[in-house]
């Protein structure tokens, strides 16, 4: 579970780099 | 008694009619006709299964073979690389395994 809190922050992080 | 001045009033028009349309940007309007029609940067199909992830709402989010059940007629390849993209791009991530993914934008 901690897993899937560490993929959804690194998602964002990416999505935020995209400048979304 | 010369009056001075009464020739001024009405001259030439106002050269300042406002214009129809103040510039409310139409930005990014023009499509650049792509062969894979894009919106907002996604392809259909990507959209499409960003869509689906984001209106499923289980704690552990759409699993892949869920995916492939609501796009049916989809090609498996096709899910797969929006998927991908999707997952690329930030706005899905996968959660208890590789095969079950949920959006960022809605929790």
């Amino acid at each position: 579970l901690q897993r899937i809190q560490r993929n959804k922050q690194a998602a964002l992080r990416r999505l935020a780099a995209r400048g979304a | 008694n010369m009056t001075q001045g009464s020739f001024s009033a009405g001259g030439a028009p106002l050269a300042q009619s406002v214009p129809a349309r103040s510039g409310m940007g139409e930005v990014g309007g023009g499509y650049s006709g792509n062969s894979d029609m894009q919106m907002n940067g996604l392809t259909p199909h990507q959209s499409q299964v960003l869509n689906l992830i984001r209106s499923y709402c289980g704690s552990e989010g759409m699993s892949f073979d869920e995916l492939k059940k609501k796009l049916h007629g989809l090609n498996l390849n096709t899910i797969k690389q929006a998927v991908e993209f999707l997952s690329n791009e930030g706005h899905i991530y996968s959660t208890v395994d590789e095969d079950h993914f949920k959006s960022t934008d809605a929790d």
